[in-house]
């Protein structure tokens, strides 16, 4: 009796104790993973961040992404990139792909002639495709980039030059010519989807703002980890006046995305390899008007 | 890469999206 008590007890043992252990592990893991993902970066985290070679992966990343790439290997490598990231090859202009010199060409691949259609009816329409981070009024000098996580209005659009509203202390309230308020919405563009921007309103841009800055990842999970995210990155802004006032236009540049281009300023140029604190303005005039789905301008790698 | 829009209008302007929403270009965001 002793002896099969024992076979018994020993067969409970190395069964269910490995995988209780397991199961602690896992809960365990995922409660770090869970506590980890709400936690907001530490000052120190965000320098150690910056302090890595970024811009110079994204200039060699570039570097290599504008190479030509021999006909017979463009199925193949363009092929493994549209399987990983999901792009959707028949809204492509040229489903042929051969016809694609680089894989920087591919990743700025145009779209087929009315694929996509604008909302005439709405005042503001979606200048890409991607995934809508966050949007809302803004009531403060601090704006959400994801919930929760804020950036400062002032710093991420630089010192009010472009209009006569100087003496109102409030930097927002310098913004709004009008009883209006002020509005946010942001949208990321994930490495499958069409990577060329156009314009969100009818509207008319009238000065340039150029901001050097660091080449951080803009993914979901590094906006909901660092505050601030979009005052530290490379972006060109873009501000001007539509019907009901004040707007502006910015795109933000990332690690693998560091170039922007767009195609009304040919004085833009991103991604150079000294990075600078400075902003570069221009005025763009009164000369420059864009319809709803307008083409603006295109991110390209590297 | 990211896309900020930031604009004045009116208190009755209004968002026809949500947040994590996927849109296409030319897909309404939002009027007055």
């Amino acid at each position: 009796e002793r002896t099969s008590d024992r076979f018994e007890w020993k067969g409970i043992l190395t069964r269910f104790v490995p995988v209780g252990i397991c199961l602690i592990a896992v809960m365990q893991w995922r409660s770090y993973r869970k506590k980890s993902s709400e936690r907001l970066a530490n000052k120190w985290e965000i320098d150690c961040y910056c302090m890595l070679p970024l811009r110079t992966v994204s200039r060699w990343w570039g570097w290599l992404a504008d190479k030509e790439i021999p006909e017979f290997l463009r199925p193949v490598v363009y092929g493994l990139y549209a399987n990983t990231f999901g792009v959707k090859l028949s809204e492509a202009l040229h489903e042929d792909l051969r016809s694609y010199p680089s894989l920087a060409d591919f990743f700025a691949r145009p779209l087929k002639s009315g694929i996509r259609q604008v909302d005439h009816e709405s005042d503001l329409v979606s200048p890409c495709d991607g995934t809508v981070l966050h949007f809302g009024t803004v009531h403060t000098g601090e704006i959400e980039q994801v919930k929760g996580v804020t950036y400062s209005l002032e710093k991420f659009l630089g010192e009010n030059t472009w209009n006569n509203n100087n003496n109102v202390k409030d930097y927002r309230t310098s913004l709004l010519h009008n009883a209006h308020t002020l509005y946010q919405c942001v949208i990321y563009l994930a490495p499958g989807d069409y990577h060329r921007f156009h314009s969100a309103a009818n509207w008319k841009p009238t000065h340039r703002r150029h901001f050097h800055g660091e080449l951080l990842s803009v993914s979901p999970r590094i906006a909901k980890w660092v505050p601030g995210l979009f005052c530290l990155n490379e972006r060109a802004v873009y501000l001007g006046s539509w019907d009901h006032g004040f707007f502006s236009y910015t795109a933000v540049g990332a690690t693998n995305v560091g170039t922007v281009k767009v195609y009304c300023d040919k004085t833009l140029h991103t991604n150079h390899p000294k990075k600078s604190d400075r902003c570069k303005d221009l005025c763009l005039g009164n000369g420059t008007y864009f319809k709803k789905g307008d083409p603006f301008g295109e991110f390209r790698m590297g | 890469s990211t896309i900020v829009l930031v604009f004045e209008a009116p208190v009755n302007f209004q968002f026809t999206i949500l947040p994590g929403d996927r849109v296409q270009m030319g897909q309404g965001l939002g009027r007055v």
